[in-house]
């Protein structure tokens, strides 16, 4: 028996938001330590990690490992019919080829409920290495989104270059050049408008826009955004669900030729 | 424009 309650039903909605663009179809791991989701983007470009912790959830259980494919489009359309306000709660029987979904209004007075078809899914599974990153970059997720949205005007790559004295973003294509360049700023008052770096040495790496902007998908889950580059391994841009996980995306770096 | 590197070239199948 598979069952999990959320009492902010839109935090499951937004990540659901922040990977339709890149996942069809997906399979939900589910344990006693929460739901795992990880899954390439159909070009095998990107790669998506979703950790749900299962303390974070307001009743958590789950007797039999499971793994749930969902079409993601389906999916979607199940949370379409919940209120932005609703608790949900998902739940399958061991080896059920369907789960259900129920939401429940704030004042208890409309509960609904979906069945959904379960899919079999062949995914594979990428072993990620731990990493030393030479630079790790905090800064607002909403700052984030508005500069990868501004440069993807100018070209299809962008260029994220980090130094001590702060972090620069540059496109470049057939109109002109731009540029935008942050420096480290700490608010005590206000820590998710801070933009901090963590520089174990200078790296300046180049990647596709129309990933970054697909990533960018996931600003209304975190105030902040993390990016952690080092030579020659993929970007992670990861997004904290307040007190329930991460969402993390991995792009790998356009390389010189 | 230089071509993407899929991510299955840095992280390995498990």
């Amino acid at each position: 028996m598979f069952e999990a309650r959320l009492v902010n039903s839109s935090t499951f909605r937004k990540v659901l938001d922040a990977i339709k663009d890149l996942l069809n179809e997906a399979s939900f791991d589910c344990s006693e330590n929460g739901i795992q989701l990880q899954a390439m983007d159909s070009s095998h470009v990107s790669l998506v990690s979703l950790n749900l912790k299962s303390d974070g959830f307001d009743k958590f259980r789950c007797d039999r490992n499971l793994t749930m494919g969902m079409n993601l489009t389906s999916l979607g359309k199940v949370f379409k019919c919940s209120g932005a306000d609703d608790t949900v709660t998902m739940k399958a029987q061991d080896y059920a080829d369907t789960v259900t979904f129920m939401f429940e209004s704030k004042k208890q007075d409309k509960i609904s409920d979906y069945e959904m078809k379960l899919m079999n899914l062949d995914q594979e599974h990428l072993g990620i290495p731990d990493t030393e990153f030479s630079c790790i970059i905090k800064m607002p997720s909403i700052e984030f989104a508005r500069i990868i949205r501004d440069l993807s005007q100018f070209g299809e790559s962008i260029v994220i270059s980090c130094t001590k004295e702060g972090v620069k973003f540059s496109a470049q294509g057939d109109i002109g050049t731009g540029n935008v360049k942050l420096a480290q700023t700490h608010n005590f008052d206000k820590e998710e408008e801070s933009v901090t770096i963590d520089l174990q040495e200078p790296v300046a790496l180049t990647f596709a826009c129309q990933y970054l902007n697909s990533f960018t998908k996931a600003t209304p889950l975190s105030n902040q955004v993390k990016l952690s580059m080092c030579e020659n391994v993929p970007l992670v841009v990861e997004y904290q669900i307040p007190e329930l996980g991460h969402l993390r995306f991995y792009l790998a770096p356009k390389i010189e030729e | 424009e230089n071509p993407q590197q899929p991510i299955v070239n840095y992280f390995k199948n498990l």
